[in-house]
């Protein structure tokens, strides 16, 4: 899990039976003592492999959507929730967005890219294991998985902060600039998974970069299954590098839909499967 | 029987806020909310900060779970 601060925005990204939107009274309450208040909120989800065990307000979309009526101020009053489907019941994004001005811009105009893989490569999967009485920390075993992983390559620029988890998993942050990155793996079978999400500006003069990185990401876990959620302030095409950057790898896309939201701008989720290795 | 595992999908959350026009909170806003606060604020959300890192424009915490 990973918590991102700004000076006027905040992202946290928690998974396991986490209840991430009880942090929303407390934070507001925080913000306001900094002379801070909510302009505009963001929640996103894919599909829970074990929605049953969820805890409230986690329960169901529907209870999530309700949660945050409830604690959102009244000024934001733009509100729109919505499931994006695909071709598998299993994989949907759930996205609810709310803000307090519908013309909200994100100044600099960036795109922010979520990608949930699932069924990982086997080999790759066990990279993400530590072995028994290794003597380390783990920060310590972290960066060795950073390392055998490529995850390091991924965006060379960026400053890593990682961690390696007993006896398995392993999350990292990486920090390039005002730009994040962050990578969550569980790679046990069975339930294997792991994440990726960045953020970039669409103005960027660095578009090879993106499929460059793509390609990266997916031959790092090599996922039977994965999907790619972009969501970018406006218009703009940077959602088609994905199936450019992955379909000569092997993966197909197998569907694609968009939506617009309030604050949010356009959210295009595709899912994609593996064809051939 | 319904096999149960480890959930590796997570729940983000992104929430941007407006000030006034008071030079430190716009240079730094919400950076100014001090380890116990965020530590309250995960305590809500049932995790931890686990390490962390930070540069002129944001911090960055990797949480437990």
């Amino acid at each position: 899990s990973s918590l991102f601060v700004y000076p006027t925005k905040l992202i946290i990204k928690t998974c396991g039976t986490t209840q991430l939107l009880k942090s929303v009274p407390p934070l507001m309450s925080f913000a306001r003592d900094l002379g801070l208040s909510l302009c505009a909120c963001r929640y996103t989800r894919g599909s829970f492999i074990f929605p049953k065990a969820q805890p409230f307000p986690h329960t169901s979309f529907k209870e999530e959507v309700f949660y945050l009526e409830q604690n959102l101020p009244v000024n934001l009053c733009y509100r729109k929730a919505s499931v994006l489907p695909s071709k598998m019941a299993a994989h949907s994004w759930h996205v609810f967005a709310a803000t307090t001005d519908r013309t909200y811009e994100l100044v600099p105009v960036t795109f922010t890219m979520e990608i949930c893989m699932t069924e990982l490569d086997r080999v790759q999967a066990r990279k993400f294991f530590r072995r028994a009485n290794d003597g380390k920390n783990g920060d310590m075993a972290g960066g060795e998985m950073t390392q055998l992983t490529g995850i390091n390559d991924i965006n060379p620029s960026a400053i890593i902060c990682d961690f390696a988890f007993d006896p398995c998993g392993y999350s990292m942050n990486g920090v390039d600039g005002d730009r994040y990155s962050t990578v969550h793996v569980t790679p046990e079978d069975g339930y294997s998974y792991a994440s990726f999400e960045c953020v970039g500006a669409i103005y960027d003069d660095h578009h090879d970069n993106i499929d460059k990185m793509l390609k990266k990401v997916v031959q790092v876990f090599k996922p039977a299954t994965f999907s790619v959620s972009t969501t970018c302030s406006i218009d703009h095409d940077v959602w088609t590098h994905v199936a450019h950057a992955v379909e000569p790898l092997g993966w197909k896309c197998r569907s694609c839909v968009m939506d617009k939201f309030p604050a949010a701008g356009s959210v295009v989720f595709q899912t994609f499967t593996v064809g051939r290795r | 029987m319904a096999v149960s595992g480890f959930e590796g999908f997570e729940k983000r959350l992104e929430l941007h806020f407006s000030g006034d026009d008071d030079p430190l909170v716009l240079h730094m806003g919400l950076r100014l909310l001090d380890f116990q606060s965020i530590q309250q604020v995960l305590d809500a959300v049932q995790c931890n900060v686990i390490s962390a890192i930070g540069n002129q424009y944001f911090d960055a915490y990797v949480l437990s779970e």
